[in-house]
């Protein structure tokens, strides 16, 4: 391993880990320079596998998947604390978190050319891993996994699907969370979610049936049918309710805290924020629904 | 490019302080630390609309693969990745069933979830967990990567 790479101190920290880590950069092809976060087992890191994540976007940073989701860290709500999270994959993994494609997070390229695609990130990526393997050659013989999440969903098999001819690689295979695997798979099923948990009625199903779905088929492919005008009329509500109506879309029962959701307003004809809708005061369907959640909050105290 | 209904401010503030980028080994020439970058973002050009080619290729090199999904979310919900693994027509090896697992401090067993095994292929759900299912159900999402890769039985 790279000495100078090593985070020899980690800010906010009250007792420094046992176990290694190290973060530097990566060369991908011409002048990218990937930012990898490198964290040894807490295990055994000469035997246990070796597991790259990756977060998704496309264009969102590896580094919020450490500090949040299952690396060995926490922030605290300061910005400054950091605590341990029990439950982090390094205790079964080496973790290599990679911020990629270059402009994300601390990556960036030298000729700031920033525009990118599927095919020429799974290159970056496995010129990348390539350059991670010189630099920690004691890992090579290690069981190696391609792992991630959302965005992910393309990131990690396209770079699996090239890995998987690169003999100097003991690639042993890859995992997908919430990824995105297929684009309309993902539409459709968005709608059947939403029926099957409530959030839209049986009116506005029944015009969905009767618009969108075709005689024969097992289900409804809506995406297919998006351009027939009754249909499109009858999936605007749907993306309103999931996307636009204070809903958290990553976690449906989960609170909504902050940062801005888009939506298409009618009225003035233009793309707006969520939270500006919430502040519509003399808007009907928020002011009921504010006014349910109201009510509620006042009688949930003698609720049994 | 900040994602709805996040809030990650902590993270934002922790990284772009100057100690924790000196320890990182960060050249002061980098950008600011963001959750997304929108230079990124807009410009880049989406190849493919499904994955089937790409799981098919390491599928059929043996390689073993996991598809698991938080069932509460709605950015790339389980119901999409359900159809999509189903129409990769991999031999089923286990019937979908219920996953379990014993919170911390009880003694309870819980369902952690549900898991469908078929040949090199597992899907798997997460009960009550969003987009970042690592982070809404730590303790699950621990056993279940250890499962995938010690090879242990749901």
């Amino acid at each position: 391993a790279p000495p100078a790479e090593e985070i020899k101190y980690m800010p906010g920290l009250h007792k420094q880990p046992y176990w290694k880590q190290y973060s530097g950069y990566l060369n991908a092809t011409g002048t990218k320079q990937l930012h990898y976060w490198f964290v040894q087992s807490a295990n055994k890191p000469s035997e246990d596998p070796l597991v790259l994540w990756m977060n998704g976007g496309p264009g969102c940073s590896s580094d919020l998947g450490l500090l949040s989701e299952h690396g060995p860290f926490r922030i605290g709500k300061d910005g400054a604390s950091v605590s341990y999270n029990p439950h982090a994959w390094n205790n079964v993994a080496n973790m290599m978190y990679l911020e990629a494609p270059a402009g994300v997070g601390f990556s960036y390229s030298q000729d700031k050319n920033y525009t990118t695609d599927d095919d020429q990130v799974a290159l970056d990526n496995h010129m990348a891993l390539k350059n991670f393997f010189l630099k920690f050659p004691e890992y090579a013989k290690n069981d190696f996994y391609i792992t991630g999440e959302s965005y992910g969903g393309i990131y990690v098999p396209t770079l699996s699907a090239r890995v998987v001819d690169d003999t100097a690689i003991n690639f042993k295979g890859f995992v997908v969370g919430n990824g995105l695997s297929d684009d309309e798979m993902n539409s459709d099923s968005l709608v059947y979610f939403a029926y099957y948990h409530g959030l839209i009625g049986d009116s506005l199903w029944s015009g969905l049936s009767k618009y969108c779905c075709q005689g024969n088929m097992t289900r409804c492919a809506f995406s297919q049918s998006r351009g027939k005008e009754e249909c499109g009329k009858a999936l605007s509500p749907v993306t309103e309710i999931v996307y636009g109506s204070g809903l958290n879309e990553y976690n449906l029962y989960g609170t909504c805290e902050g940062g801005n959701g888009i939506y298409f307003d009618e009225e003035t004809n233009k793309v707006a924020f969520t939270h500006q809708k919430w502040q519509m005061k003399n808007n009907p369907y928020v002011s009921q629904k504010m006014k349910f959640i109201q009510d509620f909050t006042n009688v949930e105290d003698h609720l049994r | 490019l900040t994602p709805p209904c996040l809030n990650y401010s902590n993270v934002v503030k922790y990284l772009n302080t100057a100690e924790v980028r000196k320890q990182l080994h960060i050249p002061d020439m980098v950008q600011k630390w963001d959750i997304c970058s929108a230079v990124v973002g807009m410009g880049y050009k989406r190849l493919y609309s499904s994955m089937d080619k790409q799981y098919h290729k390491v599928l059929l090199a043996k390689k073993k693969v996991m598809v698991y999904n938080g069932d509460v979310d709605m950015a790339c919900n389980f119901l999409g990745d359900e159809w999509f693994v189903e129409s990769l027509n991999q031999k089923l090896v286990t019937e979908r069933k219920a996953w379990h697992y014993t919170p911390e401090g009880t003694t309870s067993t819980q369902v952690a979830g549900f898991v469908k095994q078929f040949e090199n292929l597992a899907l798997v759900t997460v009960r009550g967990a969003g987009h970042m299912v690592p982070t809404d159900k730590p303790q699950p999402a621990l056993i279940m990567i250890t499962n995938y890769l010690q090879d242990k039985p749901f």
